[in-house]
């Protein structure tokens, strides 16, 4: 089963 | 001061109908430039970003920046309670701690007006630049929301693949699967009915229907959808609010194991 990323992985909190 | 007033409370019916599976609390951040939103859903999965221009609105006054602090749950009830075609009018102190919502009818004939207590919320704001994509899926908003749906009864997740032929989107479950193919008709006259892909190279990315659908609650702010794709990115889902803004839903994609 494919495993679902965060967002956080792509993108840094500001 | 913030004061925003907008002809439809339709408009804003439908801006909270697109927002409110995916987020509990949020702040709407007003500026001199407008009102714009950003929040993940609680698993950080998915983000949704709004924003409306202060053209979209009939008349708009933000004297400095408010952030207005509002459980969406509560906003919806509120906006029930005004007629599609009724006026709204939000305002809000620049030190307050209240939002008052005016609703006013057509023939002017009734006017309503609650007020809702703001909530200190700590957001998490991402930074999120904005960049080329290697693949973009222009379609009817309807469309889409279609083949979320339909493909939902057979999966879990969604392969998109757009190749020179058009594009895919494939889900397998238990059951069987299912693959619903749309090709390039950018030649159809009406533009709202237009598919449109433009691809730099083919690309095939997975993600959950469950969110997509969640996506799809904004089919009813615009005739057409883009789906801006790029390889081991997230996938970005716009509608266009007429010409004074835009809801993007952010997705990050499903990696296989």
């Amino acid at each position: 089963t494919p495993i679902q990323n965060e967002l956080l992985e792509y993108y840094a909190l500001v | 001061m913030f004061e925003a007033r907008m002809a439809q409370a339709a408009l804003l019916k439908k801006v909270l109908e697109a927002v409110k599976d995916l987020v509990t609390d949020a702040n709407w951040d007003c500026t001199s430039a407008g009102i714009s939103l950003q929040a993940m859903d609680s698993s950080h999965v998915s983000l949704v970003s709004l924003l409306m221009r202060k053209d979209g609105f009939d008349m708009y006054r933000c004297d400095r920046p408010i952030s207005l602090g509002i459980n969406i749950a509560s906003m919806t009830k509120i906006m029930k309670c005004a007629n599609n075609n009724d006026a709204v009018t939000l305002r809000a102190e620049d030190e307050g701690d209240t939002v008052v919502f005016t609703f006013e009818s057509a023939d002017q004939e009734k006017v309503s007006e609650f007020e809702m207590k703001l909530m200190d919320i700590d957001s998490e704001h991402l930074g999120i630049p904005e960049r080329e994509h290697t693949a973009t899926v222009k379609m009817p908003a309807s469309e889409f929301h279609g083949i979320c749906r339909d493909l939902s009864t057979i999966g879990e997740t969604v392969q998109v693949s757009v190749t020179k032929e058009g594009v895919q989107f494939t889900a397998s479950g238990d059951t069987g699967k299912g693959t619903i193919t749309l090709r390039n008709n950018s030649s159809v006259d009406e533009e709202s009915q237009q598919v449109v892909i433009t691809m730099q190279e083919e690309l095939s990315l997975s993600f959950a229907l469950r969110y997509l659908n969640f996506f799809t609650k904004a089919t009813a702010l615009a005739d057409s959808v883009t789906l801006s794709m790029t390889a081991d990115l997230p996938l970005v889902v716009e509608y266009r609010i007429e010409d004074t803004g835009y809801i993007r839903y952010f997705l990050a994609p499903k990696i296989d194991d």
